[in-house]
């Protein structure tokens, strides 16, 4: 009944509008909740998916566009927001995962970022802060987490694309959400939507060496590859960030992971590079289709694994 | 709006890590302001970087001195962008209808 097109890109008011439109139309299932303000002071908004039960249930986070311009994870996540709601009840594998656990889906997670994708600079990655004695603007926030802060993969230049920022955590966007979670103190997954490349990663991005729980983790995110490409042949790599793409400290899964969250992933969406990140439209729904069968073996394995 | 006119993405592909090292320096100087798209990092992945047109003529330069491969994934990043903004108009017309 939704007049939204999921096959298109929209503004950052448009998928406001529809994040509200979905909590409005499910009220018994979804909330839209408020979890601080950008730099900007454009408020962040993440959708609640719960089944009710206890105040802090076992939790799972699902993040996207934390680099504004890998418009496809952005288009993904509010696809995902409407495919939850639309299964909820019909199929067997994400209720059995609602009945236990709630969902919390954060669609922008830099929206000065993305607002400024389209109205300035449609390559935008970082953030929109201001970095005093420099005339450059903004910090990486997938660079600026307390996990190894300013250490291999990252830069002190705030010029460059992979600056880390002053101290972690330095970003309203980044900070927001770790309060959040940390607050809540009940998650059991954090997972990271990009774009560019088709990968499947775990921790560790700041250290070759591998996280206690890597054999899992590589299990977790082989099967969830495997039920990506069966939709339509997408080939996902799949390996801890360090070796499998390149060095990057400071990144959201390896803060989550250090901070309890074990069930930790990135997932960089379809693109061969031919369209950089400018996925055409076409292509929204499709990936989001099949990164869904990803995300739903994922989320099944820390239902059925809680710890 | 900033422009792309004329600036291009370059795959380079990398074979052992002098390769890897070249680049880097490449990729790391102020000079050419390239934006990194797929870093070096592991032989047999290739480097994805965008290469503003006024840096075109000195990285191809770089590239063929030091012997590297690499094909041009995006002919012109504008050419993309406007494509894309043409589609975004489309779909918002459609939606009013």
């Amino acid at each position: 009944g939704s007049h939204f097109n999921y096959g298109a890109y929209h503004s950052l008011e448009a998928i406001y509008h529809e994040m509200d439109s979905i909590a409005s139309d499910f009220p018994d299932l979804v909330s839209r909740v408020q979890i601080g303000c950008s730099f900007e002071h454009r408020p962040m908004y993440v959708l609640k998916f719960s089944t009710g039960g206890e105040q802090q249930r076992p939790a799972i986070w699902l993040n996207a566009g934390i680099h504004s311009r890998e418009w496809v994870s952005q288009a993904t996540a509010i696809w995902t927001a409407r495919k939850i709601v639309s299964d909820y009840q019909k199929d067997p594998a994400l209720s059995a995962i609602l009945e236990k656990m709630d969902i919390f889906l954060l669609p922008v997670a830099n929206p000065d970022g993305y607002v400024y994708t389209q109205t300035h600079n449609r390559m935008w990655r970082k953030t929109r802060s201001l970095n005093p004695g420099s005339l450059c603007v903004g910090t990486d926030p997938n660079r600026n987490w307390n996990a190894s802060f300013a250490g291999q993969g990252t830069s002190a230049n705030p010029c460059s694309e992979v600056y880390h920022g002053p101290h972690a955590n330095s970003e309203v966007e980044v900070k927001s959400v770790v309060e959040f979670i940390q607050n809540h103190g009940n998650f059991k997954c954090f997972v990271d939507l990009h774009s560019y490349s088709q990968l499947l990663m775990y921790p560790y991005g700041y250290t070759v060496k591998k996280a206690p729980d890597a054999e899992e983790l590589d299990e977790v995110a082989r099967r969830a590859a495997k039920a990506l490409a069966s939709l339509s042949g997408t080939e996902y790599q799949v390996g801890p960030t360090c070796t499998t793409v390149y060095p990057a400290s400071g990144s959201s899964i390896d803060w989550a992971y250090d901070n309890g969250i074990k069930y930790a992933f990135t997932f960089e969406l379809r693109d061969t590079g031919h369209y950089g990140f400018l996925l055409p439209a076409s292509q929204i729904v499709p990936t989001a289709e099949e990164t869904w069968l990803g995300l739903r073996s994922i989320m099944a394995h820390v239902r059925d694994h809680l710890y | 709006r900033e422009k792309f006119l004329g600036d291009q993405v370059f795959r380079i592909n990398v074979r052992n890590g002098d390769e890897i090292s070249k680049l880097s320096w490449l990729v790391n100087s102020d000079n050419f302001k390239l934006d990194v798209w797929r870093s070096p990092s592991t032989f047999g992945r290739p480097v994805d970087v965008l290469v503003p047109s006024v840096s075109l003529q000195p990285v191809r330069s770089f590239l063929a001195s030091q012997g590297f491969e690499y094909s041009v994934t995006i002919e012109d990043l504008q050419a993309l962008l406007d494509d894309e903004d043409e589609e975004m108009q489309h779909n918002e017309g459609q939606e009013r209808n």
